[in-house]
């Protein structure tokens, strides 16, 4: 079974139509492995992706170097998968 | 494990198998034989049926209602939330008089696993799966994203051509079964009156066009009367949501479901992105489901009087 420990899920909030476009080809850069959950409607409104821990740094890097705004809205992706395999056998019993 | 002995015992507040699912369907048609019967419309790539549940009152091939959860697997709010609708409808019949007059003269479908191959791979393999399960030949990668697999602007920019994306059209629009089986439905039908696809997250309801800037001719009703819907859901927890055509509210997105129907002449085409907490996107823990299908029945029911008072 696959799982994601590590795996972040990053919000990113484009400021301008310029972060905009930058955005609108993230899913393209093949080397991120970016899982885009929520993909790009306008300025000002967030992004939000799913990282894998092998590419976090790069990422936050690339983020960084073009001025994109971001916060973590998931520190752990396993762990939330964690949480609700127990809810879920908890609630079976 | 304690297995429910019928709908009334039946966990609506937690995530369910797909073997759940299909049994809660079950016994769901057996409680109440004189409202509700299953229609299997075909089968999955990897043989599971595709069940829809009829409520019907009678008549024949009577103008009708399509609510589909879950084409996009791993939004297990969508599922859950069509679990407790199904209940909902059978409930409230004869008890709420709008829901009533509606099923009174008009037929509701609703397909709650719609992507049951993408469900079972949720559970058992990758919780993050949101395409088909369909091989692609030549390639590792597998599935297609349902959501783009349409023959409506099939294969334009909004869809990727890569099978390993997300949103990978296919090699051919409907090449899915799990959209063709619906696509042969609708046509076979002929009088489907409004087509309804409920996702997850993010907070909208959206219209047609997907492919295109261009409106559809019935634009100016399906924007008030998408007002009048998410109004109508925020009455309840006061949860905000966007609307307005999918190319303006979210994106470009070629080859979508309510673009076809839409294209179909079925005028009441929608989709849904339901709530987003806004701290685990479509992980959504298990005691929003309630929340989320109680706010979203009242856009529904909003939906579903509208076109039952403005016959076409």
């Amino acid at each position: 079974k696959e799982t994601f420990e590590g795996h972040q899920v990053l919000r990113i909030v484009p400021k301008n139509e310029l972060q905009l476009a930058l955005l609108k080809n993230l899913e393209e850069i093949v080397e991120f492995e970016l899982d885009v959950w929520m993909g790009v409607t306008g300025v000002s409104y967030p992004v939000d992706v799913r990282v894998p821990p092998h590419t976090l740094e790069t990422f936050k890097s690339y983020l960084d170097s073009h001025d994109l705004e971001y916060s973590t809205m998931i520190e752990d992706v396993q762990a939330i998968l964690d949480m609700e395999r127990e809810q879920m056998k908890s609630a079976a019993r | 494990l304690v297995q429910p002995r019928n709908t009334d015992s039946f966990d609506y507040a937690n995530y369910h198998t797909l073997s759940e699912i299909y049994s809660f369907q079950d016994m769901l048609v057996a409680e109440n034989p004189n409202l509700v019967s299953k229609i299997v419309i075909g089968q999955s790539y990897e043989g599971r049926p595709l069940n829809v549940l009829k409520f019907s009152t009678g008549g024949s091939n009577r103008p009708a209602i399509w609510i589909d959860t879950g084409i996009h697997s791993r939004e297990w709010v969508t599922q859950a939330s069509g679990l407790w609708f199904a209940k909902k409808i059978v409930t409230d019949y004869g008890k709420d008089s709008a829901l009533t007059a509606i099923l009174n003269n008009m037929d509701i479908f609703l397909e709650i696993a719609t992507n049951p191959d993408g469900y079972y791979f949720t559970h058992t393999s990758n919780r993050m799966w949101r395409k088909t399960r369909k091989p692609n030949p030549g390639n590792s990668c597998y599935g297609v994203d349902p959501n783009r697999n349409w023959d409506a602007g099939f294969g334009l920019p909004g869809a990727s051509t890569n099978p390993c994306s997300e949103t990978y059209h296919g090699p051919s629009a409907h090449s899915e079964s799990e959209v063709k089986s619906i696509v042969d439905f609708v046509k076979s039908h002929g009088n489907i009156k409004t087509f309804i696809s409920i996702h997850s997250y993010s907070q909208m309801l959206l219209y047609p066009c997907g492919y295109t800037t261009t409106p559809v001719k019935d634009q100016a009703e399906l924007h008030s009367l998408a007002e009048k819907a998410i109004t109508d859901l925020a009455s309840l927890y006061g949860t905000r949501y966007r609307y307005g055509s999918i190319i303006n509210v979210i994106y470009q997105a070629s080859g979508s479901t309510v673009d076809w129907t839409y294209e179909q002449g079925i005028k009441y085409s929608y989709t849904f992105e339901l709530r987003d907490t806004g701290s685990y996107g479509f992980l959504l823990p298990a005691k929003q489901i309630i929340p989320t299908a109680e706010e979203t029945w009242l856009a529904l029911m909003a939906l579903m009087d509208h076109t039952y008072k403005n016959p076409y």
